[in-house]
């Protein structure tokens, strides 16, 4: 069936925050994602990481500010780690 | 600022740079002039210096690229990710890549080169990114009239802790952030706009909407790049959904992020004599069309309906408003006018004809 217009939105953002977060914020590339970690989910975590370094509200979620901050062009070295 | 992980800096102070390639969008002299302004940002303020070669190996390799150009961060077209640039050291070391897909410009238009490659020559002498949104060093693009561009402070720290300070006799220091809870931050100018507050210093905006509880940091540039920072003295038109800024002798009149074609105008084309210079604050009652222009210790009085100041001016302030000294900036709100000098704010009930209120500068900032 033709995919909902927000279940579509909903995968560009899921795309958008983690490819910025693998891109600037080392977040790892979860090769087994059918097993669930006891840990916190690492998108949360790093999610966070992004929030605090740019002052924005640390609430571990894609939240309106978050994704404007992710659109903006900007440089191609990580903020965090080489 | 932060230093990239693992302190890497380069050993030398007399440093080579190469630019392998130009981009067709702009003309060559001007790619020159930008990397040769933009190595100047840094060794204007350390001992470093940039010595230009061709045709042989350079410490700093600049080149335009597309997509994935072998270096294990393949660009990804147009906006994004605009450059990238590498820590010091041999081979890639200290390179700088842009991508080729941007829209690269020596003006505010698309992306401009100086702006970029400053930034990215940060990290080929070993500075990381900075969480202070004024840095160069700031991951965000954000534009700057090349001519009004000075390296921050945070910057100014952060390459000098690698590199130690410049040999000038005296040593070159750079703008701060402003903070919107300092009790210190004084303003240049303050206006509403739209039911919010823009409260002006430097090449900054401080934004403030009445719903949300924190204040925004944003350049003057991101809302209007044609507008020069340091503007002087503002206010809102409401009736016209305009606003009028001012910085010496000239004013621009701005409707949402269009400034209105035919500015800036002289402030005499308002009826200022011509010992008026600059005005330091402007406020406009929203009830009576007039429109209040703070000089010195003198305000003259404006009718927009007319579109001419209104006889019997200038007044002295202190006649009308009581003893709040220097204006350094105003707006209206609610009835109330608010008047600030320095770092103390005035609550005045032009209905009362008398000041009701005294408070910080930085009040309405909700620290």
């Amino acid at each position: 069936f033709p995919v909902a217009p927000e279940a579509e939105d909903d995968g560009k953002t899921i795309q958008l925050v983690e490819s910025y977060l693998e891109n600037f914020y080392n977040l790892q590339r979860n090769h087994r994602p059918h097993l669930r970690s006891r840990d916190e989910n690492p998108v949360v975590a790093k999610l966070k990481e992004m929030q605090e370094f740019f002052g924005l509200q640390v609430t571990g979620k894609p939240d309106p500010d978050t994704l404007k901050m992710m659109k903006k062009p900007r440089c191609g070295v990580p903020d965090i780690g080489q | 600022y932060m230093f990239t992980p693992g302190n890497p800096k380069w050993k030398r102070n007399n440093l080579t740079y190469r630019i392998l390639n130009y981009t067709p969008k702009m003309r060559q002299a001007d790619v020159d002039e930008a990397v040769r302004k933009a190595l100047s940002v840094w060794s204007n303020v350390t001992p470093l210096t940039f010595q230009k070669v061709e045709d042989k190996e350079a410490d700093i390799m600049i080149s335009f690229a597309y997509r994935d150009h072998r270096d294990n961060s393949p660009f990804d077209g147009p906006n994004g990710q605009l450059a990238h640039a590498f820590q010091p050291g041999d081979n890639i070391g200290g390179d700088v890549h842009l991508d080729e897909e941007e829209a690269w410009t020596k003006d505010g238009r698309g992306y401009n080169l100086f702006i970029v490659l400053a930034h990215e020559l940060g990290h080929s002498l070993g500075l990381s990114h900075s969480d202070d949104p004024g840095a160069l060093m700031f991951p965000n693009y954000s534009y700057t009239d090349p001519n009004e561009f000075l390296l921050p402070q945070d910057d100014i720290n952060g390459i000098q802790a690698i590199y130690g300070r410049s040999n000038a006799a005296v040593q070159p220091t750079g703008p701060t952030t402003p903070q919107a809870c300092d009790p210190n931050l004084t303003f240049d100018a303050i206006t509403t706009l739209r039911g919010e507050i823009f409260f002006f210093k430097g090449r900054y905006m401080l934004r403030k909407h009445p719903a949300r509880a924190e204040t925004e940091l944003n350049f003057i540039s991101l809302f209007w790049p044609k507008l020069p920072s340091g503007i002087q003295a503002a206010y809102e038109n409401v009736e016209r959904d305009e606003i009028l800024l001012f910085k010496e002798d000239k004013y621009w009149v701005v409707r949402g992020y269009d400034i209105v074609p035919g500015y800036p105008k002289p402030i005499y084309r308002l009826g200022f004599p011509k010992t008026v210079k600059r005005v330091n604050a402007a406020y406009s009652d929203e009830s009576t069309g007039k429109t209040y222009f703070f000089v010195a210790d003198r305000y003259w009085r404006y009718d927009e309906k007319k579109k001419s100041m209104d006889r019997g001016y200038p007044r002295k302030i202190i006649a009308d408003f009581g003893r709040i000294g220097r204006v350094d900036a105003a707006f209206q709100k609610d009835g109330y006018v608010y008047f600030f000098h320095e770092r103390t704010q005035y609550q005045f009930d032009p209905r009362a004809k008398r000041i009701v209120g005294k408070m910080n500068s930085i009040s309405w900032f909700n620290c």
